[in-house]
């Protein structure tokens, strides 16, 4: 554990409480991309099955109880508790294009072929893209609200301390894992476009919307 | 092998 770590942690678990707030209290979920968070619970669904046979942290097992819960009550508010307010018409992305290269690849390139393993793997591909949905609703619709931006801007930003982390990490430790870095950086790269527009335009005093233009 | 695949990160 590192500081970079740490911070990435933090600001995925500041994301996923900025999304859950924002619909809790505004009793809406429009503008967010319901695939996007299907994807995601998932990915921890897939990645976090480790819970039951390796045992890392008590920190690490916190983590990954609360993203997997946080998942699923995000998921719930959109599609149950307010699904009146689901934005479907504008959340038109193919998931299939996502779901079917991604469990092609992590049976085609994997550290191990063992079921758990592929499913680690899997989860760490399906992450890579699970925001593409969102970010295709958002320009789409040519806006985000400021707290939906906020939410991306953590999002991204957790990805980002992550690499920062593994450079951290390979020299200090001599650690690296390939699989982890591609996909982490390819993530990375999909929320640059997103964070240029943050920085730029989402700074101005009271600016309540921010657009995307595609 | 199989300690080297413990994923320790979220």
């Amino acid at each position: 554990m590192n500081v970079f770590r740490l911070a990435g942690d933090i600001s995925h678990l500041l994301a996923i409480i900025i999304l859950l707030l924002k619909i809790w209290t505004s009793r809406s979920c429009a503008g967010i991309s319901g695939k996007s968070q299907v994807m995601f619970a998932i990915t921890y669904t897939a990645r976090y099955l480790d819970l039951f046979t390796n045992f890392i942290s008590l920190y690490n097992s916190t983590m990954k109880i609360i993203f997997l819960g946080a998942a699923y009550a995000t998921l719930y508010l959109i599609y149950v508790r307010f699904k009146a307010t689901y934005d479907h018409n504008h959340d038109t992305f193919r998931v299939e294009f996502l779901l079917i290269p991604t469990v092609i690849l992590s049976v085609l390139i994997n550290h191990d072929f063992s079921p758990l393993e592929i499913l680690w793997t899997f989860s760490i591909y399906l992450e890579s893209v699970a925001i593409l949905p969102q970010l295709f609703m958002v320009s789409k619709t040519g806006e985000a609200e400021s707290i939906t931006s906020h939410y991306l801007f953590a999002l991204g930003s957790y990805r980002a301390l992550y690499i920062i982390n593994w450079v951290y990490r390979y020299y200090a430790e001599g650690f690296y894992d390939l699989i982890a870095i591609v996909a982490g950086v390819v993530q990375t790269v999909l929320y640059c476009d997103f964070f240029y527009l943050y920085i730029t335009k989402g700074s101005r005093a009271n600016a309540t919307e921010m657009s995307i233009e595609a | 092998i199989e300690d080297e695949l413990g994923h320790d990160e979220l």
